[in-house]
């Protein structure tokens, strides 16, 4: 198997070969744990999501799949429509990362990434927003934010997303946290909590 | 006082406040 950082970046170049943001109708995704789901803030009735993973008894595939969920009344239960964004500028394939909406936005932040014989570990620190007026992703500034990490939790406070712990396991090293941090989104900026 | 080291814990915000719950370290 090929180091886990040259799997990424290959990923991310096929990622970029893409030319524009599209968005495409599908049937609903596949069996998948440790994405996210968040509420579209800008609409009453539809779901946002991204990332996951899925092992299959031999090998773990983690995604960076982006869907919406429309949801509907149905006849006899609700319905769901389901459509997939893709662009060219987008959050490498991650699970147990964490996303929260606000105004216009979903952030996301941390997360892992899982080689498919699940012998190398990567965990991401980068912080991305999407704006959801145009589905296209915008990666933010790291300085001053948490360390690569999965697991954490975060929650929207005012207008900052408070994020507390998590754990990095690289196989050989492994930390758990009890740090915490506010990301403001007005000033697109990490202080250390604390 | 501070938590102890944790993941996937919960964490929800009401009225001003953080609340934390729960966890696991390995």
């Amino acid at each position: 198997e090929e180091d886990i950082e040259v799997i990424l970046n290959n990923l991310a170049k096929l990622d970029r070969e893409r030319v524009a943001v599209t968005e495409t109708p599908c049937s609903r995704p596949s069996p998948r744990v440790h994405g996210s789901m968040t509420l579209n803030p800008l609409k009453d009735n539809e779901l946002i999501v991204f990332g996951g993973e899925y092992y299959n008894g031999e090998r773990v595939m983690v995604y960076n799949h982006l869907f919406r969920c429309k949801l509907g009344a149905g006849s006899d239960k609700l319905s769901t429509q389901w459509s997939q964004i893709t662009s060219p500028n987008t959050p490498k394939p991650r699970s147990s990362h964490q996303a929260v909406a606000s105004r216009s936005h979903i952030y996301i932040f941390g997360g892992e990434f899982t080689s498919p014989s699940q012998m190398q570990f990567y965990h991401h620190k980068d912080m991305w927003r999407l704006d959801l007026t145009t589905c296209s992703w915008e990666e933010l500034s790291t300085k001053g934010g948490p360390t690569p990490r999965s697991g954490h939790r975060a929650v929207v406070w005012r207008s900052k997303m408070f994020v507390f712990g998590g754990f990095y396991d690289t196989g050989h090293d492994v930390r758990y946290f009890n740090d915490a941090f506010l990301y403001d989104f007005a000033e697109l900026k990490w202080t250390k909590v604390g | 006082t501070w938590p102890s080291p944790r993941s996937a814990c919960g964490l929800a915000e009401f009225e001003d406040t953080v609340f934390l719950y729960g966890g696991y370290t390995k």
